[in-house]
């Protein structure tokens, strides 16, 4: 790979 | 090298038909002819690969709307690779920096073709993730352009200009998580010096891994942790 880029995400019911 | 994917087609197209060995014959002495056309440190990716069928599955208690809270995490390597694959993906135009966290609303729909997991020993019907609402949303004011997905083709997202095709998934639904891994295709205008009518091609990994947890307060919520990567193509 050239890149890499972590993320989070976290789901709430608005 | 580290090569996940090498894909050659091989057009056989003199018109004339041709049994499978020789075809096979052929097609292999043609590939060694390609590999060894293949420059250091890059590896061949034939930009005709169509789209993968299915769809990552979710589960059923996924259906309906949901906020999403997305923090970029950490940057590694190119810069300018990871900032056009996470614009391609849907990060806009908004800054690209480690840190830095956005909010948007995504939903879950039920899928075209009813599709089923398995969960505490029955089949439940799952549901997909409505590509074009998310996208949409996460780009706001600042989308490119009108973005369209279409559920009985669940691999191809438009957005504006540029489309995005998934050429090859796996994906898990179990009661330990879920998550999928995508790797997609992304067609876009050439821009900047190529410019004009020039189109280019890029080739993104997105891997995301789901699991169930509680907010503070109780709530239910899902956290998921998205690993992006870029190659040469």
């Amino acid at each position: 790979p050239t890149s890499s880029a972590k993320s989070t995400l976290r789901f709430e019911r608005p | 090298w580290e090569v996940e994917r090498l894909v050659f087609r091989v057009p056989l197209d003199d018109g004339a038909p041709v049994p499978d060995a020789v075809t096979r014959r052929q097609s292999c002495s043609t590939a060694i002819a390609a590999l060894a056309w293949v420059p250091h440190c890059a590896f061949a990716f034939d930009v005709s690969v169509g789209a993968a069928t299915g769809d990552v599955l979710y589960p059923a208690s996924l259906v309906g709307e949901w906020r999403c809270e997305r923090v970029l995490t950490a940057v590694e390597g190119d810069q300018t690779a990871a900032e056009g694959a996470w614009r391609a993906l849907g990060g806009g135009t908004t800054p690209f920096v480690a840190g830095r966290a956005e909010t948007y609303e995504t939903r879950f729909v039920a899928p075209a073709a009813a599709a089923t997991y398995r969960f505490e020993g029955r089949d439940v019907a799952g549901v997909v993730l409505d590509r074009a609402f998310e996208l949409g949303k996460r780009r706001g004011a600042g989308g490119r352009g009108a973005v369209s997905w279409d559920p009985r083709a669940p691999s191809i997202l438009r957005d504006g200009d540029a489309t995005l095709t998934v050429v090859s998934r796996t994906s898990e639904i179990s009661e330990a998580g879920f998550g999928f891994d995508e790797l997609v295709r992304v067609d876009a205008a050439a821009g900047g010096l190529i410019g004009g009518a020039a189109r280019v091609s890029r080739l993104v990994r997105c891997k995301r891994r789901f699991r169930r947890a509680f907010a503070k307060d109780g709530r239910r919520v899902v956290e998921g942790l998205e690993i992006v990567k870029t190659y040469r193509v």
